[in-house]
């Protein structure tokens, strides 16, 4: 039940930090967007949305970091549309799964996010001194 | 430093306290 469409931490890290924040950046936006179906999910819906809320917060401190923040595409509508449909297709149970696999890849994608992230930003203190 | 920012791991417990129906 993985959501293919839902994009790793680190394959787009390997190279310098401005690409790393790139794609971080672009990838929250689509957590943002598969959060909206742990709504009907949830026990406690304000949860997804708190979720979103932060996120949005995390993306503009990371484009505040970027040198060209312009270039994170924004998911379109229909795009975010899409998603939310193929998930929408499942049967109960495989929503239920769909959902759970959600947390587990956003998880993972937090998380070793912020790893690269950490290591990018201490080799460019340790360069500077 | 941007990966000291508290938010990341805001998101982090509200993902591990979100709890499905």
């Amino acid at each position: 039940h993985q959501v293919s469409s839902l994009p790793a931490a680190l394959p787009g890290c390997k190279s310098n930090k401005e690409a790393c924040l790139h794609w971080v950046a672009e990838g929250l936006q689509t957590y943002m967007v598969a959060t909206k179906h742990l709504e009907s999910q949830s026990a406690d819906n304000s949860l997804p949305a708190n979720i979103r809320y932060l996120c949005g917060l995390l993306i503009s401190q990371i484009k505040q970091q970027m040198k060209k923040p312009e270039k994170v595409r924004v998911l379109t509508s229909s795009e975010e549309e899409q998603l939310l449909k193929d998930i929408d297709r499942l049967d109960a149970f495989s929503k239920r799964m769909t959902a759970l696999s959600i947390l587990d890849q956003f998880r993972a994608f937090l998380s070793d996010s912020v790893r690269k992230i950490r290591q990018k930003e201490k080799a460019k203190q340790k360069r500077n001194g | 430093l941007l990966c000291d920012s508290s938010i990341w791991g805001a998101i982090i417990s509200l993902i591990d306290g979100l709890k499905l129906q």
